[in-house]
């Protein structure tokens, strides 16, 4: 099954 | 000192309902530009971006920038004691550990005050880039909405593809499939029946049902959805809030690894 990655994967905090 | 008198506040009454069970606190922020809020579901897979800007209001004083952390749940219970067309006042103090929320009726024929505590979050702020997106819908949020209730009864997972036929919805479970289509449909005379596709290139993603059905509690905002779709990259669904600001729910989509 696809897997779900979290939000940090694609942004980043400043 | 902060004052925050906003005319239609049945909109913040709209607002708080589409965020609650996505998120139980947060900060809002406030700065002169206007009131925003930043906050990750706990899990960290959804994200939500508000923005009410200052001229939205009809009174907006923020002396300085303020960051109010606030129970949703609880925030959403003292706003539902507010009619929809309530003018609604928040005020803070800059030291104070409460909010007030003040409803007028339109005819001030009766004022409430309810204070809330405020709470301390940590609260983690992402960098959002600017993207282009390979794919922009714009569609009828209701029709949104009855998409992913739908598929949600068949699924967990929705694929969403966009292509030059249109954009399509689908999904699988135990009992069998489900593909939704919808076509480009400019509607002239409706604009808010309008589906609108604006793609670059096709896209095709997977998103859980369960946090897209969270995404359309914001439906009662706005005629109209907006979703931006891009390879690899989390969804944006935006609704408009008035001609005032947005609510902007990020996703990340499912991968195959």
């Amino acid at each position: 099954p696809p897997f779900q990655p979290n939000l940090h994967r694609f942004f980043h905090s400043p | 000192m902060l004052e925050l008198r906003l005319v239609q506040g049945g909109l913040l009454k709209k607002v708080l309902e589409s965020l609650k069970d996505l998120v139980n606190d947060a900060n809002f922020d406030c700065s002169a530009s206007g009131f925003s809020l930043q906050a990750m579901d706990s899990s960290h897979v959804a994200l939500v971006a508000l923005l009410l800007r200052s001229e939205g209001f009809e009174h907006y004083r923020c002396d300085r920038n303020l960051s109010l952390g606030m129970n949703l749940n609880n925030m959403a219970k003292m706003l539902k004691c507010a009619a929809n067309d309530d003018i609604v006042t928040i005020k803070a103090d800059d030291a104070s550990d409460s909010v007030t929320f003040m409803f007028e009726s339109p005819n001030q024929d009766k004022i409430a005050d309810f204070e809330m505590k405020l709470m301390d979050i940590d609260s983690e702020h992402l960098g959002i880039p600017e993207a282009e997106f390979q794919a922009i819908v714009r569609m009828p949020s209701a029709e949104f909405a009855r998409i992913c209730k739908d598929l949600s009864t068949i699924g967990d997972t929705v694929v969403i593809s966009v292509t030059k036929e249109g954009v399509k919805f689908s999904t699988r479970g135990d009992i069998g499939t489900a593909n939704i289509v919808c076509r480009q449909n400019p509607s002239i005379d409706k604009p808010e029946e309008a589906t609108i596709i604006e793609m670059e290139e096709p896209v095709s993603l997977t998103f859980a049902l369960r946090y897209m059905n969270s995404f359309t509690k914001a439906t009662p905002l706005a005629n109209q959805v907006t979703i931006s779709l891009s390879a690899d990259l989390p969804v944006v669904v935006e609704y408009r809030v008035a001609e005032m600001g947005y609510i902007r729910f990020y996703l990340a989509p499912k991968i195959e690894e």
